[in-house]
């Protein structure tokens, strides 16, 4: 465990816990796209296959339910909860995200560790999650404007990636047998993904104004 | 094995 995976960790479950907090304390999800929260309940629960059969630490396991319990939530608030669910832009949330499954799984089939159960799984999450936020964004782009809280939330969702990228680099120089190409590879795409959301987030907080991304 | 060294990160 390095310093930089931990604060990546930690950015996660912040991001979450942001939108947990959005969704309760204004009792609405406009703005929140139920697809990318559906398709990061199947990233942890296609990821965490191996919870209760490989043991690494207390720290993992509980960090992984933690994922898992928080996901689920969200995507069952959106769905359920009879005040939230009437807030969410269902005619704006209509990226396909069932192509995005797709590829992920016909590239983990063709692109994976080992050609086994559990390794396919893996490298599908890994994919989908690198394309997950991507419903999102387009949700934001066409509501035009980003309300604090999403925007945070997609922000500390990049600053999690962001801290990825530099345990994998630490990793790489610290540790001789690290190779964990597929992650870093779809994490560098999942991370470019959020760079021009980053440009207008940073230019908004520049101009002190409320954030508008280009129709 | 590699492979299960590597899956130490969430």
């Amino acid at each position: 465990m390095n310093i930089f995976r931990f604060a990546g960790d930690m950015t996660h479950l912040i991001s979450i816990l942001v939108l947990l907090l959005k969704i309760y304390a204004t009792k609405s999800c406009s703005g929140i796209s139920l697809k990318t929260q559906e398709l990061y309940a199947l990233v942890f629960l296609t990821r965490y296959l191996d919870l209760f059969t490989d043991f690494i630490s207390v720290y993992n396991t509980i960090m992984k339910l933690v994922f898992i319990a928080s996901s689920l939530a969200v995507v069952c608030c959106m769905r359920m909860h009879r005040v939230v669910r009437r807030s969410y832009d269902k005619d704006l949330d209509t990226f396909r995200h069932y192509f995005l499954i797709l590829a992920s799984f016909v590239l983990a089939l063709l692109v994976n560790e080992k050609f086994t159960f559990q390794e396919i799984f893996w490298a599908f999450s890994i994919y989908l999650e690198a394309l997950a936020i991507l419903p999102q964004l387009v949700l934001l782009q066409r509501s035009g404007n980003v309300d604090n809280l999403t925007g945070q939330y997609v922000f500390f969702l990049g600053a999690y990636r962001a801290f990825y990228i530099l345990n994998w680099i630490y990793r790489y120089f610290t540790e001789q047998h690290f190779s964990r190409w597929i992650a870093c590879v779809s994490g560098l795409v999942q991370t470019v993904l959020y760079a021009d959301f980053f440009y207008y987030y940073f230019i908004s907080w520049k101009n002190n104004a409320k954030m508008q991304l280009p129709a | 094995d590699d492979s299960k060294v590597n899956k130490d990160e969430l």
